[in-house]
C-alpha cells in the first residue's frame, strides 16, 4: 500500500513539466525514504534523477518498496488537471496495475479522483558516484534559462567555460558566433539573483543546447540552478525541489573534433 | 562522426 500525501500539489506538476520531453516512460520508485525516479532519455545521452523525501509529504505511507510504471506525458495530463494549490494524493495498491491523483482543493470543497494505468518498464540504473567538480556554478535559473534559449537560435552546442573571471557560454553557427560571460555577483540583498563560482581549476566543456533547452524546463521549480562541471564528466544541472529534494540532470559531453 | 558519447561511457550500470 502506497499513500503519499502532498500539501504543495503544484509542485508535482511542475516535476512532471520538467521531465515529460525528455523521458516518455520511467519508474517511480517509493521506499521509506521517498519518492524517487531516475531515467535516461531514448538516445542514452542524458539522464534525470529526481529525489522527493519522504519528510517533505504530509503523510508518506509506503509498507514495501514499490516500482510504478508510468508514462510521463499521460502522468502530465492527469497532472494539469489539478490547480496549482491543489493538494496532491498518489495511491496504489502492492498488486494494483493502476495508480490514483487524488486532487482536494485547500478548503476541501472540490475532490478529484483520476486513476492512470501502470505499464511495465524494463530500466537500467546507472551507478552515479558522488564527484568532487573541479568548477561549480550556481546563478539564478531564469537567466540561465535565456541563456539557453538565446544561443540555441544561433547555434547547436554552448561551451561553458569557467575561469577566475567568470562563466562564459559559448556558440557558433552558420550565421556567426555569440559569447555570454556572467560574472560573480554575490547579490547580498537579493540571494536569488546571486551568481556564485566555486572553481578549484578552469574548465572547459561543450553540450547540445537541445538537452540543456530541454533541461530549463525545470526552470519553475528554483529560482536557482547549479551547474557542475569537470572535465570529461557529464555536466550536472540541479534545482531544488522546495525543502523536499532535487531534480539534476547529467548530460555527457561532447568530444572536441 | 557523432561525438556525442552516451552515459554509459561515463556511469556503469547498477
Amino acid at each position: 500500500m502506497l499513500e503519499l500525501r502532498l500539501v504543495q500539489g503544484g509542485l508535482l506538476k511542475k516535476v512532471l513539466e520538467s521531465l515529460k520531453d525528455l523521458v516518455n516512460d520511467a519508474n517511480f520508485d517509493c521506499s521509506a525514504s521517498g519518492f524517487s525516479l531516475q531515467a535516461m532519455d531514448s538516445s542514452h545521452v542524458a539522464l534525470v534523477a529526481l529525489l522527493l523525501r519522504s519528510e517533505g509529504f504530509e503523510h508518506y505511507r509506503c509498507d514495501r518498496n514499490l516500482s510504478l510504471g508510468m508514462n510521463l506525458n499521460n502522468m502530465a495530463k492527469m497532472l494539469k488537471c489539478a490547480a496549482n494549490d491543489d493538494i496532491v494524493t498518489i495511491k496504489a495498491d502492492d498488486a494494483s496495475d493502476s495508480v490514483t491523483f487524488m486532487f482536494e482543493s485547500p478548503n476541501q470543497d472540490k475532490i478529484a479522483d483520476f486513476e492512470m494505468k501502470l505499464m511495465d518498464i524494463d530500466s537500467e540504473h546507472l551507478g552515479i558516484p558522488e564527484a568532487e567538480f573541479q568548477a561549480i556554478v550556481r546563478m539564478p535559473s531564469a537567466e540561465f534559462a535565456r541563456i539557453c534559449k538565446d544561443l540555441s537560435t544561433i547555434g547547436d552546442t554552448v561551451v561553458i567555460s569557467v575561469t577566475k573571471e567568470g562563466v562564459k557560454f559559448s556558440t557558433r553557427g552558420d550565421i556567426g558566433t555569440a559569447n555570454i560571460v556572467c560574472r560573480q555577483n554575490p547579490s547580498i540583498d537579493k540571494p536569488e539573483e546571486a551568481t556564485i563560482i566555486e572553481m578549484e581549476e578552469p574548465v572547459s566543456l561543450t553540450f547540445a543546447l537541445r538537452y540543456m533547452n530541454s533541461f530549463t524546463k525545470a526552470t519553475p521549480l528554483a529560482n536557482q540552478v547549479t551547474i557542475s562541471l569537470s572535465a570529461d564528466l557529464p555536466v550536472v544541472v540541479e534545482y531544488r525541489v522546495a525543502e523536499m529534494g532535487y531534480i539534476r540532470f547529467y548530460l555527457a559531453p561532447k568530444i572536441e573534433e | 562522426a557523432d561525438n556525442q558519447p552516451r552515459l554509459s561511457a561515463f556511469f556503469a550500470p547498477k
